[in-house]
């Protein structure tokens, strides 16, 4: 199966460290640089086997969103990269010599969007990319480095984003609850009142008690990502690894691509 | 004494909560938006009084510093109200009327530069603020949410920014080390080492042991502000209110409106 994950998120904002904890990977060697003059994205392809599932994961990360000192362009390159990858599944698709089985699956099947722990709400470059992007991909905001925040800010805070992305009219992606898995719907029904997702990530282990866990070691204690009380790294992981991985690729062919095949078919 | 702080820094940064942690006040009792299409400045003004001297201090902030699309004139708002401070304090120099003693000396004797803690290194507007304003004011930069950051990872990010600031020719306010009193001297050298001071605030108190300390409480730990191995927080309130505040006062005045003077008159 291909699975396509798109972060967009400011520079330093933990976008490699939380794909590198979310698929025991090692990315994110690299530091970055603020000074890049436009949006980049840069991609990583491997293979992950897990319960006689071959994954082919392909995670797409923007470089320099958010750091230009004009920021009118920043969706610009995402949205030329979505639209790329819809114009070429669709030229696979009306070929003579298509292959069903054969189309490489390279559309974008989940975005995930880094919300920056500032405290008080959604910033104007985050609004427009989210509006612009919403009819082209499965969007799930996720509030960025969650071990900024303190456990009562950080209810009011998922509350403002939410009202926010709702006055907005902003289409992001909700886990369905209308499966035939009545576990699964409820499973769904409790991460959804949970959005935005409030999640850690780390490339360090470090000791906790007897344990051996990816956490992050500070004066005052330690942050272990595998915790729920810490984070919603660990519901984040279920919900778009196991549960919902199915729902995410169908919704990007069935609605999102078919938006795009329409969109074309008129022009 | 007057004493006038300009915060600058992106909003959620932490601001109003450092001036409220640095004066036990409570100045940040409102959430700001994020959506200001412009950069402001709002300022208080209140009195202290510590061991007989009566201190009048300003602090003002930006509003919206960071947030426009558009970043290019962020620093704009900020150069005109320095200007504006050194204009009348000239003008009020120059008139026929003045009372040297009466001079209401609102210049900008601090400018505290809030970087976010990205881990990375300096955005573009952090470098482009700072280098047009290193010669209108004193500049003390700082690493914003240093609860943010693990202890191995503060310091090379620390040593990235420093070597943007020296690589930049960015002229950042450094503590005397040629005074007359070498105590003083031992104590700037150590703070000038570990700049940038990386500091945490905080409006809440929290039970720490059988103290009640300003801090914050996380699920894992509680980091208490005044706690040395925290942060930087005593260092800076230490270096900025008693050690260095008349060499900030003194620098303004003998070096900085210099500067604006001559300027002036070259007009
Ligand atoms: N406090 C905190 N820091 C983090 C977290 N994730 C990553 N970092 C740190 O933030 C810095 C930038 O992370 P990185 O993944 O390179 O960000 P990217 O530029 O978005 O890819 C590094 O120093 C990380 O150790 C997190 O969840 N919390
Ligand atoms: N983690 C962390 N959060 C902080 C710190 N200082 C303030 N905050 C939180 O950040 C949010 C914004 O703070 P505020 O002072 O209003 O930022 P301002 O917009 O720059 O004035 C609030 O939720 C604060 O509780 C800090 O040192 N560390």
């Amino acid at each position: 199966i291909s699975f396509n994950i798109l972060c967009i998120g400011e520079t330093g904002i933990g976008k490699s460290t939380l794909m590198d904890t979310l698929f025991n990977t090692n990315l994110s060697s690299s530091t970055s640089t603020h000074c890049l003059e436009n949006v980049d994205l840069k991609s990583n392809t491997f293979e992950l086997s897990e319960k006689n599932v071959n994954l082919k994961l392909t995670i797409i990360e923007t470089c320099g969103y958010g750091d230009q000192i004009d920021k009118s362009n920043s969706h610009q390159e995402i949205l030329n990269y979505l639209d790329k990858q819809y114009e070429s599944f669709l030229q696979e698709e009306l070929s003579l010599n298509r292959n069903i089985h054969q189309i490489n699956d390279k559309l974008v099947h989940l975005c995930l969007y880094f919300i920056s722990p500032t405290g008080h709400s959604l910033k104007a470059i985050d609004l427009n990319t989210m509006k612009a992007l919403d009819s082209k991909v499965n969007i799930i905001p996720i509030i960025a480095k969650a071990d900024t925040i303190c456990k009562n800010e950080l209810l009011h805070f998922k509350q403002r984003i939410m009202n926010e992305i709702f006055k907005n009219s902003i289409n992001i992606y909700q886990f369905p609850t209308n499966e035939n898995d009545s576990c699964v719907n409820n499973q769904n029904l409790i991460a959804n009142s949970l959005y935005p997702l409030a999640v850690i990530g780390s490339n360090e282990i470090v000791k906790f008690g007897n344990k051996q866990v990816r956490g992050r070691q500070y004066e005052w204690g330690i942050v272990s990502i595998e915790n729920e009380s810490h984070c919603d790294f660990v519901k984040l992981r279920e919900m778009i690894l196991s549960t919902n991985m199915f729902d995410l690729i169908e919704i990007t062919h069935t609605k999102h691509y078919q938006t795009f095949r329409a969109t074309r078919y008129i022009e």
